[in-house]
């Protein structure tokens, strides 16, 4: 609940205070184009301009009271690297970063953030999951734990999870089920999938591209 | 199994051709800089140069023989549009392609985008969901499903799920628990969460923030 500073209202920084300011927290965006911060005066709690990369910048405008910290600058990795420095070195506890490499995500784990995003990496990652056509969304939680939004496979349509053997012959899990024009359910043993359902599947990465697969 | 066509390695293409290459599947990128594309000669099936700004240079690499196709040319609105209306034209049935804004997404889906993503906005809706300190992956699946990795909250630590009344109460399916050192396993009604444990939970993303806010 405590209050966010988020640096940067590039298309990643935005998102991340719109929603944030969604969510009812209060958020202090600071940005150097004056443009940008008037546009987000009346979006957020506050809209500061400011020089991220000077920790005097930051001090004036009470950065140092904030627990948690966005640095979504990207594009220069100089610029997100002094103002990580600077987010760091006014003791905030969180800090998150938006890194456009490996390379660059690691410098800026190696100075203190303790978090760091890969916007467009996750995003072609899952992308590359999508475009076998089968799959409408797809999260990678752990190694071995994906989740998946797909349309169901030929074999499973038509039965009760436990008879088309989703568990004991795929080992996946279809945790609920979407049909259309009725909201979200969680599935059962006794759960029939019709192929005009959704379905939200779980397992591991290769099990789930080879249950999307099943009679094609 | 068809190969995909990847236009634009810029950090999104270059990932998702990425990824699909290590998924097994038969890329073609095309860049219109021939240092990018020298680089990723040795690391997909092919790398083109062109500008897919123009249809004959499209023709010419073969894309109308592409089943899917991946526009990954962000930045430039009229570049990214014109791009994906080649595509169209060139009778591509799943044509993918990255926006960097709502209208630009609008105007793409307009012109025959199938799928339109946006890197940066996604991240940031899901970065916002995490800097609350709680949850450690978030993950909107649809209007009233989402799935959450986190910290099992205090209220429920040490006791069965049942016990702690986790769905009853606060109608959420606690899918799976991560205990450091071991695989993840799905969790039954006798599952007893430890603070050691992670755990992955589903529910409403109201319903998901207000459990992740318990015992705070
Ligand atoms: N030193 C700085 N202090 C404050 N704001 C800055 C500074 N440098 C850049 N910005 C702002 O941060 C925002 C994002 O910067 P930039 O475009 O470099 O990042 P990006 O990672 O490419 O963004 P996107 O999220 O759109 O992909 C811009 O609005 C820019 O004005
Ligand atoms: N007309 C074109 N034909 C082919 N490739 C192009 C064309 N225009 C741009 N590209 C390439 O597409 C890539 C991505 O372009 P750009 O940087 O504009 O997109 P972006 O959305 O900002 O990328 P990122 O995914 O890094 O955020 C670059 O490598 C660029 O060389």
């Amino acid at each position: 609940d405590a209050p966010v500073l988020v640096i940067g209202l590039g298309r990643f920084g935005a998102a991340t205070a719109g929603q944030l300011d969604r969510l009812g927290r209060e958020v202090l965006v600071v940005d150097d184009s004056a443009a940008l911060v008037q546009k987000w005066a009346e979006r957020v709690t506050h809209a500061v301009q400011a020089d991220a990369r000077s920790i005097d910048a930051l001090r004036q405008i009470g950065a140092q009271d904030f627990s948690v910290a966005v640095c979504a600058v990207g594009s220069s990795v100089e610029a997100s690297v002094l103002i990580t420095a600077n987010l760091v070195d006014l003791g905030i506890p969180q800090i998150w970063a938006k890194a456009i490499s490996q390379s660059h995500g690691k410098i800026l784990e190696r100075i203190g953030a303790n978090h760091v995003i890969y916007p467009e990496a996750e995003a072609g990652e899952r992308t590359a999951h999508l475009v076998s056509g089968r799959m409408l969304d797809f999260i990678e939680f752990d190694d071995d734990f994906a989740l998946v939004k797909m349309y169901p496979p030929k074999p499973i349509r038509g039965k009760s999870l436990t008879d088309s053997g989703v568990r004991t012959k795929h080992r996946i899990t279809v945790v609920g089920v979407k049909s259309p024009g009725r909201p979200f359910t969680y599935a059962t043993a006794d759960t029939v999938i019709s192929n005009h359902d959704l379905i939200i599947a779980s397992g591991t990465e290769g099990d789930l591209e080879r249950f999307a697969a099943l009679g094609t």
